[in-house]
Parts: structure tokens; sequence; C-alpha cells
């Protein structure tokens, strides 16, 4: 059997508020040692999103065997709309059970809610993400980000990044007109405010808006965002909960014809 | 012109 529980649920709410604009279905998968997973693609298989919650993130933690749990995330998102932000949300499910139980406690325990969400059968290909050194890394305030890919969509539908010793610069182009937003390395010891910028190599690639965009969905996990650049290869931007997991978000890059 | 390739033409399935 499997059984899980937040203290803060508000985590899992937010953790599908990431990726339910993102993906339809998908496959969580419960481990025994590794904790609670899901990767999964949009339906265009331009984008992955894979997300884990660490089982010692977990205020309790039982996993018996792997089990497998196919979810509608819409679905899964009514569900967990229902508890409020101060409750702790447990996840139960039996090994070869048909549907997993959601429970919201409030804090004083006056409320408990139960709900229960069929399972699905789900068809899903899982890719293997190499360890890969990537020519740069940047973190910076994960609302920035945000701003940033809202601001250039309103002018264009890519972004082109490129990283250099200046700095990294997000450019767009559009029927109205150009943006560039350039942002420079910082020194705050402010950690919510700091920009850093790890530098192998300079990268130059274009992604599309509207997937950075739905990744910005995230922000709310963390104040950083942590993205990752090499040549010729997806991006990834990545929200880390300190103590709790992380999620990561990766966009093949558009190619000249 | 720029295409946008598929996630699944840089990582192998598993």
């Amino acid at each position: 059997m499997f059984e899980a529980r937040l203290t803060e649920g508000a985590i899992l709410k937010k953790v599908l508020d990431s990726v339910k604009d993102l993906v339809t279905d998908a496959n969580f998968e419960a481990d025994p040692t590794e904790g609670f997973k899901l990767q999964a693609m949009d339906s265009s298989h331009v984008s992955l999103v894979s997300l884990k919650l660490h089982a010692d993130g977990f205020a309790h933690y039982r996993c018996d065997r792997p089990l497998t749990m196919g979810m509608n995330l819409a679905n899964m998102a009514k569900m967990l709309k229902c508890a409020s932000n101060e409750d702790a949300i447990t996840m139960k499910a039996d090994d070869a059970g048909d549907v997993v139980a959601f429970m919201f406690e409030s804090p004083g325990q006056e409320k408990i809610s139960d709900f229960e969400l069929k399972l699905m059968d789900i068809d899903s290909e899982h890719l293997g993400i190499p360890d890969t050194e990537y020519a740069v890394t940047i973190r910076m305030p994960s609302a920035e980000f945000k701003r940033i890919c809202s601001d250039l969509a309103t002018i264009g539908d890519t972004v082109a990044i490129s990283v250099s010793k200046e700095g990294v610069k997000f450019s767009t182009t559009g029927d109205i007109g150009d943006a560039n937003v350039t942002l420079r390395q910082n020194s705050e010891d402010d950690k919510e405010k700091m920009i850093s910028i790890e530098l192998g190599e300079p990268v130059n690639l274009t992604f599309a808006l509207r997937y950075l965009n739905s990744f910005t969905k995230a922000t709310p996990l963390s104040d950083q965002v942590v993205i990752r650049l090499s040549p010729q290869l997806p991006i990834v931007v990545q929200y880390v909960v300190v103590d709790v997991g992380y999620i990561s978000y990766y966009l093949a890059p558009k190619i000249e014809d | 012109a720029t295409g946008q390739r598929t996630i699944s033409s840089f990582f192998a399935s598993t």
C-alpha cells in the first residue's frame, strides 16, 4: 500500500497547478525509496515535465512496492482545489486498487475531508534524461523570469536566449516591433534577488514562449528558478522546493530549417 | 523559417 502525508498540503496544490495546463493525463509513480514522481510530455511532445517529491520530504511516507497511478490532472486539480491552503494532505492507495484517496485535515483537525479519484490506465512513454554538464547555469528570481516571459509574449511568439560574459539577453520579434531584456549577474546577498550566471561557453538558442510561460506556473513553488542551457540541447527550467523536491521542465529548441 | 523539434528527438525512450 501507499500512504503519504504532506503537512504543508499547499505544496501539492501548487505542484498540480504547475503541470495541469501542460499535461492532460499522467502516471504518478510512488516508489518505496525515491518518493512520489511524475514524468510526462505535453500533447505535442515538445516539452517534458519531471517532478519529484522526496520520500523524506513527507511527514509520513509508506510505500510497500512501486505503484503506478494514472490520473487525469484536471480532475485531480478539481479535488485538490477543495483543500484549504492550510490543510495537511494525505494520499492513499492500495496496491491493486483503482482509486487514490486524498484526505484533507484542517490545522485544528476540526474538518476532515475524504475524496476518492478514479485511476486510469495510461500508456506513457518514459524518456531517459542523461546527466549532462550544461554550458550555462543561470539562477534568478522566479518572479523575474515569469515577468520576462509574459512581457515578451505580448510582443512575439519565440524568445532568443543568448548568454555571454555581458549577461543573459532575452530577445523577441513581432509584428509591432522588437524587445530585448538583458540581465546581469549581481552581488545580492538577498537570495531572493540574486542573479548568478555560470558560463562555460556562450549559448544562443530560441524557444517557444508559450511553453516557457506555461512553466512559470510553478513560480509560487520557489523564489528562485534555475535555468540550464547548452548548444543544441533542450533548455531546463527547474524550481526547487527546499527539503521537499523539485519540478523540472525541458523544452526543445527551435531550429533553423 | 524556424522549426520546432520534439523533446523525444533529444532523449531516448527507456
